[in-house]
């Protein structure tokens, strides 16, 4: 009994059942088991222990686990929704979930205001704007002297801060994002629709015998 | 693109960092 299961299995700590996760977001099991096989990769690719760390992460992100990058901290904080340090399986379903095409605009407005939010303080406030616009024009190799920085802070401030108290609020940001759809481009990956057929060994591992439509 | 036209999020969403679709990518 039992004698021909002797490959040790992977122990994956926060996995829900595919089924639950299905019903609870906008993903199909099929679609579900599909992640279940970017997430094994990408959770394998520095210790394979079923967790995804921050360095995975930033590898995944990057391809270049040296890269350290704010905004990739910034999403894989929002991803750690157990505040572990780490994403399990059922973490990143969920926030993933998000960013499916069919995932609700409240959410991914509310997602892409946590994102900017960087002290969660419950608003966007100028120096965190500052500090977010200074590390990507680093990243990006961009120089821009710190006076025309002022100036675009000033302009998108006089847009998005209604009230002009110098912080943005959610109601403030959902406004202004309303009127500038394309900040939230970044919040819907297309790929999400096609997961199975990236990940197409996911019919292999599969535990559900049969899915009900 | 004259940087000094867009506003700071609109520059900010370009970062790589932000690219969550080189999750999928092999």
């Amino acid at each position: 009994m039992g004698c021909f299961n002797s490959k040790p299995t992977r122990q994956y700590p926060g996995k829900e059942d595919p089924v639950i996760l299905a019903s609870q977001t906008a993903f199909t099991v099929s679609e579900v088991e599909a992640l279940f096989e970017l997430f094994k990769s990408i959770s394998s690719s520095v210790v394979d222990d079923g967790l995804i760390s921050k360095e995975e992460f930033q590898l995944a992100i990057f391809k270049n686990k040296k890269k350290e990058n704010i905004f990739a901290n910034r999403i894989f904080d929002l991803f750690d929704v157990k505040r572990k340090g780490v994403i399990d399986f059922d973490d990143f379903v969920r926030s993933l979930n998000v960013f499916h095409p069919n995932a609700a605009l409240e959410d991914k407005i509310e997602f892409s205001f946590r994102l900017y939010d960087l002290h969660n303080t419950g608003f966007i406030e100028r120096p965190e704007v500052k500090q977010m616009l200074i590390a990507l024009l680093f990243e990006s190799e961009m120089k821009l002297a710190d006076d025309v920085i002022e100036t675009i802070l000033d302009k998108t401030f006089l847009d998005a801060d209604l009230n002009q108290d110098g912080k943005i609020d959610i109601v403030e940001w959902r406004k202004f994002v309303s009127e500038n759809p394309s900040l939230l481009k970044i919040m819907t990956l297309p790929y999400l629709r096609d997961i199975t057929t990236s990940f197409p060994s996911f019919v292999f591992n599969s535990n559900v015998d049969e899915i009900v439509a | 693109v004259a940087p000094v036209t867009m506003n700071a999020f609109e520059l900010i969403s370009k970062s790589q960092g932000l690219n969550l679709s080189s999750l999928f990518e092999k």
